[in-house]
């Protein structure tokens, strides 16, 4: 299971921009 | 069209929306130690694209809780107490819903618009880029 800190990082990776 | 540079100068969110500009705002941000609010504000929108029916949701509800909001970050120091009392009340009762950050994200927001944001458009990193 992922821990609270790795979820968070994922979380806010997910909502970055992406390559144009 | 606009440039994405004439767009960075638009407005925050269309900086934010683009990946250079985001990425050379954070660079920003860790030299002035503010990048917490830049993290917060992505947790925020990730947050809201979360599945309610998936349990890691209410993890992640915790976890940006802990880290940014009961603690002594910038983050809480910049959100208004009756903010952070509805985030703590709904994280205790387990009560998690799309939209409970929002308005935590709006009051960060409305202060990187204030000041960091108008300090990086004349700020070196984003001369030296221009």
């Amino acid at each position: 299971m992922d821990s609270e800190d790795d979820l968070l990082q994922k979380c806010i990776t997910s909502a970055m921009p992406k390559q144009r | 069209p606009d440039s994405p540079l004439a767009r960075w100068t638009k407005s925050l969110h269309s900086l934010l929306g683009d990946q250079d500009g985001a990425h050379l705002f954070r660079t920003f941000l860790e030299r002035e130690k503010c990048v917490d609010t830049l993290d917060f504000w992505f947790a925020c929108n990730g947050f809201r694209q979360m599945d309610l029916k998936d349990t890691k949701t209410l993890r992640v509800a915790k976890a940006i809780y802990k880290r940014y909001i009961d603690t002594s970050s910038i983050v809480a120091k910049q959100l208004k107490p009756a903010t952070k009392t509805f985030i703590r009340d709904n994280i205790k009762k387990q009560q998690i819903d799309s939209a409970m950050f929002d308005q935590a994200q709006t009051e960060i927001q409305t202060s990187m618009e204030e000041s960091p944001y108008q300090m990086f458009l004349t700020s070196d990193i984003y001369l030296e880029y221009v």
